[in-house]
This record gives structure tokens, C-alpha cells and sequence, in this order.
């Protein structure tokens, strides 16, 4: 299963339409100081089923904060905005899905959270659960827990972890 | 479920080991298991000696050295269960140039000989001139993000901006 | 010590105010007293507001951007009670070009107006110019440190080795 | 008080005697990965009295580590050493010390430890505790726990952290 594409609308500071491509090999992504960069990032772990806030750099729900701190807040000149959504494409000729979707060349799962009202997946314009959607990342070697998902300021968080805890690491990767 | 496990492990190790090495042109590193006889529930422990240096508690190492030691243990993980994608923010921050060749010279050897497709946000010249494609993040409009398809010298110009 | 809390605490806001706008160039920043009517069991609240930006959680700015935030105060805290020490490790890591330079015109402001002697380790070609003076910390024997003066040539010999 | 030459010997990978002269306005320094340069800021937090061995990224005594780890350690052909030991000379021409050392002109403070018998203390010679190293910085308004000592990977901890922990540094201020 291969990523192939990234659509985002409303979601932290991309409030425009906006799509990356993901193409083999090394892309690298640019700009200075608070232009969106970890925002595109967190774009992908939201859309393959982050449960966390706080992995997002939300608030914590005491501070006020919470899944809605990924919609965009507005800014000086522009409203705030009631939802957002990022849509992830995938190729998936190598027919390595569940069975349910399996029949298909491509994946579209698409994210959307509304203010007030939580967050809803769908699977080529089929409702599913966010476990479906962890499920079928999960299978994949990779997902929102993936170590191979490197948050900025935490790449040397790995060395400072407990060894229970890089114990998990170990598991994802039997 | 513990066969397979010890086999990880020791693919995991073996990644492990080899990667620290190229990373930090020498020295030597480990994985253990450790806190229980059981690998089921056992801790999984880093061992890492940079080169010429006697082996020390990891809170020891220098910033670069930690991040370099954690590059070298993402990746080995990926050897042995491919991820479709890796995404580093800023990896390259703590590294000085020598490290960040040798990081780039990894990265690129890692694109070759896998399927991933890697995401990698960085300041840092030499990253980018690594890069087969760069994409630019503007805000043209204050706090409205938009991504641009970029070559090397406009990369150049959008962060002196 | 009621008043003299107060008294600090309005001098740091108003100096915590004007060194934000100067490192962003804009925007807008405050301090305030949270969580208590009694200002010695208040905690203290940081708000910060990029140019352009709408006010949001400090947890939502971006690593740059919480990196000028925290220096902006550490050196507004300098402001109302300078210290005679200040020591900044690779503090410009996460900071673009742009950045960096407003940052070095602030250490350099900071350093004609107090009497306060930094200690400032960096990797950042902008920030090693911007110094009066150079020393360069090499391991000519592996695991062994030696300190050396060096001057700007000499540095980048020293990263680049 | 002016802080004016420091003094390192065995301090971590510092095993040669080293003086870093403390000049007034800006001193870089530079050096690749992993030679010293984070050791070296340490060294002068530790001199001012730094009781916690975690804040020189020493081991927690449940991993087998402590304030020991911050003596040197040997290396692949030199063997380990038995102290480490820390010099800081301030001027104190401005007659700001505590009136015990008032009269001098210029202030040593020594910190030393020797391997199973802890640190001891020494201004100009005389011993002192550590309570009473730590009280002639602070009332200079430095010391280990200044918030203008900031050190690698830290920069942001402070808008991290929680208003009641910021509270403290308003109270150093005061
Ligand atoms: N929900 C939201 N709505 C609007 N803007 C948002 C939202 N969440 C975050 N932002 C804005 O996004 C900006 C941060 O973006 P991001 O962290 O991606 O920057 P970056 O490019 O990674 O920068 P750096 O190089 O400093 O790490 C902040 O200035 C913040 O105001
Ligand atoms: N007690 C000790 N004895 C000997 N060597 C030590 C001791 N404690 C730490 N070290 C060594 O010091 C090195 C780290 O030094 P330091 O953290 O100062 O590097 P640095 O110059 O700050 O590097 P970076 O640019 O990556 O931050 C480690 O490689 C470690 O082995
Ligand atoms: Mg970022
Ligand atoms: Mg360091």
C-alpha cells in the first residue's frame, strides 16, 4: 500500500484547499518560522486515526482546549472556520487491504470533525469506525503511533523513554 | 507470540548496530532486553558508545549524539518492517554539518533500497540540496498557510524572507 | 511582599510586551496573574500573539515561534533584575535565518545596555559572526575535551572537520 | 559581583586542567557533536551549587547513577578519575558579598567531589556549605536555579510549563 496524495481543508492554518503530493524517495518541505510545516505533518497523523489532542499540540480539555484546536481558529482578517478535513489517497493495487475494501486500485480515507459535533471517517465514501481506519494503518506498518513518525523536538525523546516503554516499539515492529 | 518477538529483536539489533555505526563513523552500539527473564514483558534497553569513549549512561550523550543514536533506531526498526512512509520535523536541528552529510548520506541509501516514501521538514542547506523535490510552505497572507513547489535557490530565497 | 510582587510583575510584563514585538516584528504579547485573587498564589499565564495571527493556546505556536516567545521572556525577567550570568545553549536551533538575525541584534542590545556576560554555544554561521569573541571546544583525543580561541575561519574549520 | 574566569579539572570530558576566561558582552562557543561544549555550561551550574544530578543529565540513582557521573569516566585509553573539581573566580570589587567575604576583592568558589565521599565547598580557601554557596548567588541574582541559564533543548520548556511553575520565575525577579 503506497501513500500517493494529501488534501487538506480547514484544517490549523491551511484553511484553503490545499494538496501535497507524495511521490518515491525524499521529499523535503520548507519555509520559515510558523509558516505550517508541523501543521502539514500533523495533517497525515490526524487522518490515520490520532485519538490525542495533545499529539496534535492541542490544548488539554482543563485548558479549553481539545480535537477541535485543529480547526482553523482564524486569523486577523479571516473568521474561523466550523470543520475540517484531510483526505489521504493510497494506492492499493498491491491488494494488501482488509477485506472489505480490498477489491479496489485506491484508498480515499477522508477525516472530518465539525465544531460540536466530533469527528467522522469514511473509507471511499463509506462511514467507518476510527478503529476500522487504526486497523487498516495499523496492518500497514504504520498509523498515528508509527515511530517512523518523527514530531518535531522529540527524536531524541525515543533515547529518553523508559525501556518499558521502547518496548513497544519492538512489538510494532514483530 | 515470544518466537517472534526474540526474532525481532535480534533483526532489530543487527539493524541496529550496523546503522550507529555508519551514523557515527566507528563506536559501537546495542539493544538488550532487560527487567524480566520473560521477553514478553521485558524493557528493551540502548546501549551506545560513540567513538573513542567508554560506555556511558545515554542521558550522558550530547544532543547531537542522542539524536543521531535515535535516527540509527527508527531506521533500524524500518529494516525490519518496512513502513510505507517516515516522517523526520527537524531531525537534522541538533547535528552539525559533518553529521548531517552523514545523516543525508543514510537518508538517501534508505530511499534507494526501500519502498518508504519520506516526508523530511529542515532548515539546513545541506538537507535540502539532498532532497528530491522540495515543496515551500508561504504565508502570503498572515496566518493562512500555502504550499508551493520549490527548487533549490527559491528554497533559498523563502527562508531568507 | 505583596507590592513587591506586583511591582516586578509589572515591570517584567511591560518589558516581556516590548522585547516580543522586537524579536516578531509585530504582533502582540502579554503576562498576566491566573488562577488566584491573591497575586502571591497566582500562577503566571504567558499570552502571545504572532503578527497577523489570532491569540490561541502557546501550545499551537510553532517550534520557532515558542523558541522567540521563551527568550523574549527569559530576557524581560533580565530586564527587571539583571543577572550578572546568562548562559543560552544552541538556543537559536530552531530558528529560520530571519529569525536567527533578530535574535543576534537583541543579545547585541542586551549586551551594550547591562553589565550581564553571555555564554552562547551555537552551531548557526549568523550567530558565530555576530560574537566578540570565539572559543572552540575539539576532542583531539577521542573523549577528551580541549578548549582553544579561535576566530571566525577557524570555527567553521572546527564544524566542518 | 562579576563572574571572571572559570577552572575545570576531571569535570566529565574535561580530565585536563581548562580555564575559560569570562569576558564582559558576547562569547561564543562552537565545536562539533559531542565535544564538550553543553559539559563545559555545566560545569558552571555545578560550581554554583546544583543538587540535582538529573539537571547535569547524570543518571537517576535507580539506573546506578548520581552526582558522580559528572566526574570523568576514562575513555577507550584513559582510565577513569577519582574527583572532579571546579573553579569560579567574581570579582567583587563592587562589595556586593555576603559580609562574611565582603573584605576580599576577589571571590573562589570551589566545588569538588571525590568519588564515595560526596562535594565539599571552598570560598577563598575557607570551607563553606553548600547552603552558603547557593545564598551568595542567588543574592547576586544568578545561581544553578537562574532562569537565564538555559540549557540545550530547554529554550521552550518555560512556555511548556505550567503557570503555577512559571510563578517561581516572577518570584526570583521580585
Ligand atoms: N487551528 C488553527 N487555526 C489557525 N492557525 C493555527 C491553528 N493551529 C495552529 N495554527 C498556527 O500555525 C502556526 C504554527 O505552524 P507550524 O507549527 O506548522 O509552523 P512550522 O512551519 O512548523 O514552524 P517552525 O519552523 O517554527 O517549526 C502557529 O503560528 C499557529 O498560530
Ligand atoms: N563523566 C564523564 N566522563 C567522560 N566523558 C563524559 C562524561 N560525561 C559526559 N561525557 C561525554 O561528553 C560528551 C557530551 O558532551 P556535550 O554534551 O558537552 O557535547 P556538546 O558539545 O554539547 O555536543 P552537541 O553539539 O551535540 O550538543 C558525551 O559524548 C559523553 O560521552
Ligand atoms: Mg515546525
Ligand atoms: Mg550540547
Amino acid at each position: 500500500m503506497q501513500f500517493e496524495r494529501l488534501r487538506l481543508v480547514g484544517f490549523k492554518s491551511f484553511v484553503e484547499p490545499t494538496e501535497l503530493v507524495i511521490l518515491p524517495g525524499l521529499t523535503g518541505i520548507v519555509g520559515p518560522n510558523g509558516c505550517g510545516k508541523s501543521n502539514l505533518l500533523e495533517a497525515l497523523r490526524w487522518v490515520m486515526g490520532e485519538s490525542s489532542a495533545r499529539a496534535l499540540r492541542g490544548g488539554s480539555p482543563a485548558s479549553g482546549g481539545g480535537m477541535e484546536d485543529v480547526i482553523f481558529a482564524g486569523t486577523a482578517t479571516r473568521p474561523a472556520r466550523s470543520f475540517a478535513e484531510v483526505t489521504l489517497t493510497l494506492d492499493n493495487r498491491a491488494r494488501r487491504a482488509p477485506a472489505a475494501f480490498n477489491g479496489e486500485d485506491r484508498l480515499e480515507v477522508t477525516r472530518r470533525i465539525e465544531r460540536g459535533s466530533g469527528s467522522d471517517y469514511r473509507i471511499n465514501a463509506r462511514d467507518v469506525r476510527q478503529r476500522d481506519v487504526q486497523m487498516l494503518f495499523a496492518d500497514a506498518a504504520t498509523g498515528a503511533q508509527s515511530p517512523a513518525l518523527v514530531s518535531q523536538g522529540r527524536v531524541a525523546a525515543i533515547i529518553a523513554a523508559r525501556p518499558d516503554e521502547r518496548r513497544q516499539l519492538l512489538e510494532d515492529a514483530a | 507470540a515470544r518466537a517472534r518477538l526474540l526474532e525481532a529483536f535480534a533483526a532489530v539489533d543487527r539493524a541496529f548496530r550496523e546503522l550507529f555505526q555508519s551514523l557515527f563513523g566507528g563506536g559501537a552500539a546495542e539493544l538488550a532486553l532487560v527487567d524480566s527473564e520473560d521477553p514478553l514483558e521485558a524493557g528493551l534497553e540502548v546501549r551506545a558508545e560513540p567513538p573513542g569513549k567508554r560506555l556511558q549512561s545515554l542521558s550522558l550523550l550530547s544532543g547531537g549524539e542522542q539524536a543521531l543514536t535515535a535516527i540509527a533506531l527508527v531506521f533500524a526498526l524500518f529494516r525490519s518492517r518496512p513502513a510505507p512512509i517516515c516522517v523526520l520535523d527537524e531531525v537534522d536541528a541538533p547535528l552539525d554539518d559533518a553529521n548531517v552529510e552523514r545523516f543525508c548520506r543514510l537518508l538517501a541509501h534508505m530511499a534507494e533500497t526501500t519502498d518508504t516514501r519520506f516526508l523530511v521538514v529542515t532548515h539546513n542547506m545541506i538537507s535540502m540540496a539532498a532532497m528530491h523535490r522540495l515543496f515551500g510552505v508561504t504565508m502570503g497572507e498572515p496566518g493562512v498557510s500555502q504550499l508551493v513547489s520549490v527548487d533549490l535557490a527559491g528554497a533559498e530565497d523563502l527562508l531568507a524572507a
